[in-house]
């Protein structure tokens, strides 16, 4: 067997089947059925315990696709490729993709030369969830070749020696073992089980507490015979739900919960602002009585609420970009959509082109920016599902549209160096999965889960050969590939041969915002 | 005008070339620019050559089969098995570490 390097610091593992990506031709509760028994080969030789769930944020979360499917390891139609699945680690970690365009059986069946048992894919796969890379020995489960599997199988020996090196053996319980104790030759004093203070201390974990006999033979015993007798826990049955509010507290327990002050209801907060709807305080209709003269009357904001307004412009904002002809400051694919970001405003790009009404302003997507806010430098969507908003020397961070408790934080916190202003971009690269920053000359790898960049950072973007220094943005697209984004062109990159595509840009607008090609400048692109 | 390549030495060349392609995608040979095995004469394209032998014999060993770096039947038959798409072996997880030189 192999280990990869990684593994999961927690055995109680989540695992779902993709709301989004679910096979086609199978029943998803039969295909729910196979992946759990599939998982629980694992569950049986180890200490790990699989736990289903229905939430795309599980550690496992299994899809199925065809051909490209955002990442970089494209299915290849029937045949030959059947899965792929992530080592541990967050965001797709874990998550195991099956090919869509297969056969999949979902029994166990040897003798059918066309169609491939789900169960036997599934298991390999999760071997990679857990953390395990292919075995040359023929016959074990991580065999990278496909082998069937038969209805009553157990895990092979090289397997089982893997996973149990990894996460260790599965812990049998004894019956009667834990927690009755045979009594001992000589009770406990009389003071110790009389005592009904609560200054004792005990051990919160009292059903590790081994009895030291308990290897002697004639254990355990069967409890229904013998009182249970506990000469070190004088109180047992030990509750210490019912010793919250003693001033003795057990170590886990704290009392801050019952010290916190009484809400005053009687005086108005001046802090409060509504959560839902997004109504900022310069929208007209906010009640703000008494309000004094806004110093920002002749601001820009004012032609999106047009109804309202006395003194609104007539012409376009000067910094309202023109979606055709402009540069971009960041480009994100966030929740499956294209986010464009330029100046204040941005663009939004669904499954039925770009949203109607845009650009708009970025605040009004995101209230917790700053409101004097001109622009964003760099935006990408993290594993977890934050968006991570970078301005200047700080980075906000967005739990969909709410701002998170202690952002902005500087980017020093981030590992990156002081002198640094700013980020010129940021993405989670699709060959990898890891998220990489770039600024100037030089780029980041980040460690999302340390939350902190990686040693030997920063490298000179020489590496990514081809889109030069001081690049505009960078994301992944849907097709699993990577854009660069400068000036008003971009370049597509070659993951596997790190380097672009195409050395001469190709104009952004077309592609991206889906303008004509006559209503595009005619700047000389970047080569 | 150049003469076209006798069927079987056509053969042999997308052969090694679709061998080429398994390997590099399952780990077992770097990536590199294909256009580059072509320019290369004398001790590189040796070193070249070497490379894909022993890349042949490392997948063989790994699949269990005859160990004699020769594209033969037995190797054909496995790169045609149905498999998992991760690599056999990770020669480096990353392309920009790949790209890496020594300090």
């Amino acid at each position: 067997f192999a280990v990869q390097g990684q593994k999961w610091k927690h055995t109680n593992l989540t695992w779902s089947l993709s709301s989004l990506r679910r096979p086609s031709t199978l029943d998803p509760h039969h295909t729910r059925a196979v992946l759990a028994r599939a998982l629980d080969v694992w569950e049986q030789a180890s200490r790990l315990t699989f736990t289903e769930v229905n939430s795309d944020e599980a550690d496992i979360v299994v899809s199925f696709a065809k051909r490209y499917h955002d990442d970089s390891y494209p299915f290849d139609g029937r045949g030959s490729i059947l899965a792929h699945a992530f080592f541990p680690g967050s965001g797709r970690g874990g998550d195991a993709h099956f090919d869509d365009d297969e056969l999949w059986l979902l029994q166990p069946n040897n003798d059918d030369e066309e169609g491939t048992s789900l169960l036997a894919v599934a298991a390999h796969e999760f071997g990679h969830s857990l953390g395990l890379s292919h075995s040359s020995v023929k016959g074990a489960l991580m065999y990278p070749w496909y082998q069937g599997i038969q209805s009553n199988f157990v895990l092979p020996e090289d397997d089982r020696n893997g996973i149990q090196q990894m996460y260790g053996p599965k812990e049998r319980r004894i019956w009667g073992k834990i927690p009755y104790y045979r009594p001992v030759e000589t009770p406990a004093p009389t003071t110790t089980t009389t005592t009904t203070t609560t200054t004792t201390k005990r051990p919160y974990h009292h059903h590790t507490h081994r009895h030291p006999q308990r290897h002697q033979p004639g254990y355990p015993y069967r409890p229904s015979k013998y009182p249970t007798y506990y000469p070190e826990r004088p109180n047992y049955p030990y509750y210490p739900e019912r010793r919250h509010n003693t001033t003795e507290e057990h170590p886990r327990r704290t009392t801050h919960h019952y010290s916190r002050p009484t809400p005053d209801t009687t005086t108005p907060s001046t802090t409060y602002r509504p959560r839902y709807p997004q109504v900022r305080p310069e929208h007209p209709g906010y009640p703000r009585p008494n309000t004094p003269p806004d110093p920002r009357k002749d601001h820009p904001k004012k032609p999106y609420y047009p109804e309202k307004t006395t003194s609104r412009p007539s012409t376009t904002p000067s910094d309202k970009p023109d979606t055709c002809d402009t540069t971009y400051d960041a480009v994100a694919l966030i929740r499956g959509e294209l986010f464009i970001f330029k100046n204040r405003y941005h663009w939004r790009m669904g499954a039925h082109g770009r949203y109607s009404g845009y650009p708009i302003e970025i605040s009004r997507m995101w209230s917790g920016l700053p409101r004097n806010l001109t622009h964003v430098d760099a935006v990408y969507e993290r594993p977890d599902r934050k968006i991570a908003i970078f301005i200047g020397k700080e980075l906000y961070l967005f739990d969909t549209q709410y701002l998170v408790r202690g952002y902005p934080k500087p980017l020093v916190d981030l590992g990156l160096p002081e002198s640094l202003d700013r980020l010129d971009a940021a993405m989670v690269w699709g060959y990898n999965g890891k998220t990489y920053f770039y600024s100037g000359n030089m780029y980041w790898k980040f460690d999302e889960e340390e939350g902190h960049v990686e040693l030997d950072y920063p490298r000179d973007m020489a590496m990514w050969k081809g889109v030069g220094y001081n690049i505009d943005s960078v994301f992944q697209w849907k097709d699993g590939k990577t854009y660069f984004f400068k000036g008003k062109g971009y370049w597509k990159f070659n993951d596997l041969q790190m380097q672009v595509e195409h050395e001469r840009q190709l104009l952004s607008a077309p592609k991206w915002m889906g303008c004509p090609a006559e209503r595009i400048g005619h700047r000389e692109p970047y080569r | 005008a150049q003469r076209p390549l006798p069927r079987r030495a056509r053969d042999t060349l997308q052969d090694t070339q679709a061998t080429r392609s398994y390997l590099q995608q399952f780990g077992y040979l770097r990536r590199g620019q294909p256009e580059v095995a072509n320019l290369l004469h004398g001790d590189a394209a040796a070193t070249h050559e070497d490379d894909f032998r022993i890349a042949v014999k490392t997948l063989q060993e790994f699949g269990g089969l005859p160990v004699t770096g020769e594209i033969d039947e037995a190797t054909r038959e496995l790169m045609k098995k149905r498999r998992c798409g991760r690599p056999d072996r990770d020669n480096g997880d990353e392309g920009e570490d790949r790209r890496r030189r020594k300090r």
